[in-house]
């Protein structure tokens, strides 16, 4: 837990969620 | 005045203590007596090139997603979108920010005063402002001023980004930073200025404001904007130093760079996908 974030607001690219998929942890 | 009279500097004759004095343009360090004075201390606020600054607009475009290994780094990194801060009341998780808020992505932000895990301390070194608030909050602890001078001070609002070099003394009343931005919206003190103008800073220079621990191996953070003006974030998933990282975010091509808070607090998330943490 933190006290402070940067956040991003926007469209998020369908080929880059597939590729964070297989980077989750 | 002096611009529109056509001269290159000007100096008020006021007298008063440094910290209250009205903004960066009116600063009450030295009368007109002490300008040789002014002019070394000058030389050796400039040294290691600290002075560097950054402007221009935001591009605004889909936000992606791209990891890669580079110079020993395990990087992983989120960039475009519009970037916004948010300070907790206590302390909350990154994963738990983005869906409160509505957004697609975040990260952990800038360095905390009070570092115990346990604490709930919502405190932060250097000025802050987020949207949600009227004003910038200063910080007021004087005592850590001389350490935290020339670091790297991140703001935006809705048209434009800047990095400029803190300057504690002169920086306490929101106005100062009016004189930066007239619109702005967010702003933090960065822990150390990593990349400028695509350029990795050498250890030397990152030491020369940042903390002493900045080269301890750590899963190490950072924002900053690419060579179009996208807004840039990430993290390594390895531990390494600052001069590393910021040797592979330049070779990555981020444009600028500033170390966030690195360590326990690192955490990287796409919606519900966390890809880094400490």
């Amino acid at each position: 837990p933190i006290p402070h974030a940067i956040l991003l607001k926007g469209e998020v690219d369908k080929a880059s969620e597939e590729l964070a998929k297989k980077d989750e942890i | 005045l002096a611009r529109i009279l056509g001269y290159k500097m000007s100096f008020t004759i006021a007298n008063g203590l440094a910290e209250e004095s009205p903004g960066i343009l009116e600063v009450n360090r030295y009368v007109h007596t002490r300008m040789e004075k002014a002019w070394e201390d000058r030389d050796k606020a400039i040294k290691n090139g600290v002075t560097y600054r950054y402007e221009a607009p935001i591009t605004v475009g889909p936000i992606t997603y791209e990891s890669e290994k580079v110079e020993g780094c395990d990087l992983r990194l989120i960039r475009g979108g519009m970037p916004t801060t948010f300070i907790s009341d206590a302390r909350q998780g990154v994963s738990d920010l983005v869906k409160a808020t509505g957004s697609q992505a975040g990260i952990n932000g800038t360095f905390f005063a009070m570092a115990a895990i346990k604490s709930t301390d919502n405190r932060l070194v250097g000025p802050s402002k987020t949207p949600e608030m009227a004003e910038v909050l200063p910080d007021m602890e004087t005592t850590r001023w001389p350490k935290l001078r020339n670091r790297p001070l991140v703001m935006w609002g809705p048209y434009g980004a800047a990095i400029y070099p803190y300057q504690p003394a002169t920086m306490v009343q929101d106005r100062a930073y009016r004189e930066g931005m007239l619109d702005m919206t967010d702003c933090f003190l960065g822990g150390a200025w990593l990349v400028h103008q695509g350029m990795a800073r050498t250890r030397e220079q990152i030491l020369a404001t940042g903390s002493s621990d900045s080269m301890d191996y750590r899963r190490r953070a950072f924002f900053g904007f690419d060579m179009d003006g996208r807004p840039i974030c990430g993290a390594t998933y390895n531990s390494v130093t600052s001069e590393q990282f910021a040797v592979s975010l330049a070779e990555k091509g981020v444009s600028e760079a500033v170390l966030l808070d690195s360590g326990f607090s690192t955490s990287l998330v796409l919606g519900e996908k966390i890809l880094a943490s400490g």
